[in-house]
């Protein structure tokens, strides 16, 4: 399978997404 | 999708499979004529020495052994359980001298850590949490993260335990709308916790702030699965999940472990691999444990089968020894054995 199903990826997915979490 | 785009694991015949992968090395003889529960191998402290011990629990009493040797254990101590019978070991990363055991009957109704204080040496249990408890995991930096209560009153919690187990500290993590089923440390990234639901997400919280960062929807075909183990490497999320409730087909065989690949940017997944049983094996998934990359799982037959998920396919296939179906399955925590329990309490251990 290809990971390009999964569209775009971040290395920093876990810092990016806590930033945009609530608190 | 997922089954589509799912590689689906070699399945070799029963034959080709090298039960020599497996070697016994050693056997803990259990006197007592009570049920065996969980086993679990752990880092004890004693007179200021580390040492690799296994915890053997029944379902009333709880065993600590330490090694003499290579291949013989002593029994060290024991913990007596009269009122709440012991359903499963929790062992806590990080911490020397102290595990904790979930007690209840069906579901966990309380958690106790137990202790040795070095003073003394007598054997010692602390309630730790009662209530409805769903779901609770020992994580690294000597945490132990608990869930009670369905949807909206669900609460997460993180108990942190000093280095000697005793004092602690309590924070709370945000409670997604689903109820939780099982948690998993995320290897790889430091502070992420994942958990799955019985409305079959994955969500991701950050220990550190107690933030949900994320709930994902996967595939209805991954219905009650449990999380064995998680990582998280080049931005991806790979979760090893195994599927009491899968339906044997003919194109997949019978589906035991599945490798599943989450972008958690997108909330997209597929499923990568599918570990299904050797051909001529029947029985479904009971329980099992996933160390690194090698997963071990008991089925339904009493046998207990091994998948390199490196390799993608069964390496090692146990039947039962002297007619006693295997109860129990655990990767040592403290080196590379695999820890083999039958329902009267013997505990085999096998260099694999």
């Amino acid at each position: 399978c290809s990971t390009a199903d999964l569209g775009p990826i971040s290395l920093n997915w876990f810092e990016e997404l806590s930033s945009e979490a609530p608190p | 999708h997922s089954t589509e785009q799912t590689e689906i694991a070699d399945l070799p015949a029963c034959e080709s499979l090298n039960p020599g992968n497996l070697q016994l090395i050693s056997e803990l003889k259990n006197p007592s004529s009570s049920c065996s529960v969980d086993v679990s191998a752990v880092w004890w402290e004693r007179a200021g020495t580390k040492e690799p011990c296994i915890i053997a629990a029944c379902e009333d009493v709880v065993s600590l052994w330490k090694p003499l040797n290579s291949v013989q254990w002593e029994k060290v101590h024991t913990w007596h359980f009269t009122e709440v019978p012991v359903l499963q070991i929790v062992p806590v990363p990080d911490v020397y001298n102290l595990v904790c055991v979930a007690l209840g009957s069906l579901e966990i109704r309380e958690i106790r850590a137990l202790l040795c204080p070095s003073d003394n040496e007598s054997e010692k249990q602390v309630l730790l949490k009662s209530g409805d408890i769903k779901a609770v995991l020992g994580v690294t930096k000597r945490r132990l993260v608990s869930s009670t209560g369905t949807f909206c009153n669900q609460q997460i919690q993180i108990m942190t335990f000093a280095e000697d187990g005793s004092s602690k500290d309590e924070q709370l993590l945000m409670p997604p709308d689903e109820t939780i089923l099982t948690f998993a440390e995320v290897q790889g990234t430091q502070e992420a916790l994942l958990g799955t639901t019985t409305m079959n997400s994955i969500v991701i919280w950050n220990l550190k702030t107690g933030q949900l960062l994320k709930k994902m929807h996967i595939d209805d075909a991954y219905q009650a699965a449990m999380c064995h183990r998680a990582y998280s490497e080049m931005g991806l999320l790979f979760v090893v999940l195994s599927h009491p409730c899968a339906r044997e087909s003919q194109a997949f065989g019978s589906p035991v472990f599945q490798l599943l690949v989450i972008n958690p940017k997108t909330a997209q997944s597929v499923g990568v691999l599918l570990c299904s049983l050797p051909q001529g094996q029947a029985g479904r998934f009971l329980e099992g444990d996933v160390k690194d990359h090698v997963a071990a799982a008991i089925l339904t037959s009493g046998t207990i089968a091994i998948w390199d998920l490196l390799l993608g396919h069964c390496t090692a296939l146990l039947p039962p020894v002297s007619d006693q179906s295997w109860s129990l399955v655990k990767w040592s925590g403290t080196d590379s054995h695999l820890l083999a329990g039958q329902k009267d309490g013997n505990i085999f251990i096998y260099r694999y």
